[in-house]
């Protein structure tokens, strides 16, 4: 199984510990705070848990950390201990290190000093929420690149009782129906032509962002 | 232009105000913290910003917040703050309040007090992570329903130099293939059947999690 370490036991690194050790893997959580090394042992979301403070590479050397492949520096608002960290698992040849931001002079900070990944996870939400509450009608969005993206929509009101067959929405928008919603819960992966669409439902569509901002939504 | 008042201004309430703004909504940023404020204005990421103690339902109606449609609550650490914060809002009458929550517990009392939308942005980064981690192959999902998704990952060394209409991904596998890399920026949309795939690209598949599970990545 693979193994993980992650520093930092705050909302974030919790959420991956937990999230790896459900899938199987071994996880090692590591905090300077006793109470939340505790906590990831009550709540089992770690295979072991260890209080150490990371900025001191000899706390880290006998805990093992340097041994694993993958360490996830999980601090956020102390900077300095972020970056300090980062350096030392770097120094000490752990091959990939993944550390977490919260502006975007600490993501360059972490860049230098070798971080091989670098997450901005409230930056990314709040971006992601800003577009749900301006466009109301796409539900959600895969980027593909720059000028091609997914996205789920309702069904315009436009669009009501009508077969994809009827809206040509290749021919008319260069987008292609990729899978429409039952009901909530569930999908129909690649729709027949003849199909309804019914106001309340969703849609799934692949092509240019162009196109896309042309869909009466 | 759209209307939104946004309590808090952390790094989640700043990334929702700084996009929201930067896509020309109006938007009124308030924080206990009178510097946050002040530095909400110097960086231009609302519109207004005001000092105020969002648990005092005077403070909210003097500053014009219960005239607002949407109003998203990013205290994530005060969670008492939060939760009476919520129930001014939706006493007064607000339409739609949106609140981020930093546990289940604080989810369960956001609902109680009439949240219309929770969000767990640390929980969900966390998840995201600790996925592309013991998926490597995977690089990016986009869920549609328990059973189906659509997932970007890289040509497995099986499909190197393969066409296609060769790998008959659709017979063998039950997946259709919607999109492939030419490199890192862009990707070509519904791929010929004669194109030749090669190791290092990315390709994007629609299909069922468990025909997803079956590739050899
Ligand atoms: N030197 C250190 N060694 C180990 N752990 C540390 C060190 N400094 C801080 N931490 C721990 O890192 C965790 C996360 O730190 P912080 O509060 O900065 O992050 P955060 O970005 O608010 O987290 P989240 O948003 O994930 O809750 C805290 O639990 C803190 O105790
Ligand atoms: N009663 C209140 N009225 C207005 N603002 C408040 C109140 N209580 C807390 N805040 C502000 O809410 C902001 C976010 O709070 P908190 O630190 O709990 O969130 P957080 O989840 O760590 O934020 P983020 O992860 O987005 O940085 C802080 O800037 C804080 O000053």
């Amino acid at each position: 199984a693979r193994h993980f370490a992650i520093i930092g036991l705050g909302r974030f690194g919790r959420a991956v510990a937990s999230a790896l050790h459900s899938m199987g893997c071994e996880v090692l959580g590591t905090d300077i705070n006793e109470k939340l090394v505790a906590q990831a042992l009550t709540d089992k979301i770690a295979s072991h848990a260890i209080q150490l403070d990371s900025t001191e590479p000899t706390a880290l050397k006998e805990a093992g950390i340097f041994e694993f492949d993958t360490v996830i520096v999980a601090i956020g608002n102390y900077v300095q201990e972020s970056i300090i960290t980062t350096l030392n698992l770097k120094e000490a040849g752990v091959k990939t290190v993944i550390a977490k931001a919260s502006s975007e002079i600490h993501g360059k900070l972490l860049d230098r000093v070798g971080a091989d990944q670098v997450v901005f996870p409230e930056y990314e939400a709040g971006c992601a929420l800003a577009h749900t509450l301006t466009k109301p009608a796409i539900l959600d969005r895969f980027d593909l690149d720059p000028d091609h993206s997914i996205v789920e929509i309702l069904i315009p009101a436009e669009f009501d009782g009508k077969t994809i067959a009827e809206l040509e929405l290749r021919r008319c928008y260069g987008l292609t129906i990729l899978a429409v919603s039952e009901n909530d819960q569930k999908f129909e992966i690649n729709p027949f032509p003849n199909r309804r669409l019914r106001k309340g439902m969703a849609m799934v569509v692949i092509g240019s962002n162009k196109d896309i901002k042309r869909l009466p939504i």
